[in-house]
């Protein structure tokens, strides 16, 4: 399928495309990579973590719910900026970005993952499992954390960040879509460049199925995130109505 | 549409919240 669509696509339009696609994730990251380098090795001392796990549960999870509607917002400024994206209607823009954007906060975390210590970045400081205990969420820790490691493992480049995490924005699977159509050849596109990316650096033939593998995990995680939420909004419904409206906007059903 | 106002404003502002 890949061959016969290179047929149809011209090589320099899908250079353009990875240019775009990459120059949209560098000036829409968190933080440059410069940032990350410097925080590298600040952690949490004892104290601070033994601060945060004294938190209540529920303070903890706004907490993470403020952090996460931050990142959020970097998230749909690419998506704005991909080439594409705004030429779909409004309705698929939504359901891409409210399915898609904690798939692409899971992949550009490994940006902040320290695999060396099992840390990453929360709040300006590196945090290992231990600080998240008094979320309650082990399961859904413990699998973010074993996903970091595995993603770290493959030691993605920016370029293939950035085409991966556009490349999973725009799934032409999400429900409701009603031009998947044109969903499915963006990301054909996308695919077609990140496979010229990886070929032009390491020629390594497995890798983008590598990369494509750890999908099945992220979705386990999306869902362990909302079936969380969902639990967490009927034992203290008055502490999820203060969560970020972005927050809410995104995961409530 | 109502449901997804912040969604909506920030897909259609120029002028983000991302301060780049």
């Amino acid at each position: 399928e890949g061959g016969h669509l290179a047929s149809d696509v011209s090589r320099i339009e899908i250079e353009r495309l990875a240019q775009n696609v990459v120059k949209s994730h560098l000036e829409t990251s968190q933080y440059t990579s410069e940032e990350l380098k410097r925080l590298a090795w600040i952690l949490y001392s004892q104290e601070d973590i033994r601060n945060m796990q004294s938190k209540s549960c529920e303070a903890m999870w706004h907490e993470c719910t403020v952090q996460i509607s931050n990142a959020i917002q970097y998230v749909v400024e690419f998506a704005k900026r991909v080439d594409g994206f705004m030429d779909l209607c409004q309705n698929d823009q939504i359901i891409l970005l409210k399915a898609g954007c904690l798939e692409v906060l899971l992949i550009r975390m490994i940006r902040a993952f320290n695999p060396l210590n099992n840390t990453v970045l929360f709040a300006g400081k590196y945090a290992g499992v231990q600080m998240f205990k008094s979320l309650g969420c082990d399961d859904l820790i413990n699998a973010i954390f074993e996903l970091g490691r595995n993603l770290c493992r493959l030691q993605l480049s920016d370029e293939e960040i950035a085409l991966f995490t556009a490349a999973v924005l725009l799934s032409p699977d999400r429900p409701w879509l009603s031009e998947s159509k044109k969903v499915q050849k963006l990301q054909d596109k996308i695919y077609l460049a990140l496979q010229h990316e990886i070929q032009k650096k390491s020629g390594n033939e497995d890798r983008l199925s590598k990369i494509i593998s750890k999908l099945p995990l992220m979705k386990t995680i999306c869902n362990l995130h909302l079936d969380k939420l969902e639990f967490f909004r009927l034992v203290h419904p008055e502490v999820a109505t203060n969560f970020p409206p972005l927050y809410k906007e995104v995961f409530n059903s | 549409k109502e449901k997804h106002k912040i969604l909506h404003r920030l897909l259609q502002d120029s002028s983000s919240p991302v301060d780049l």
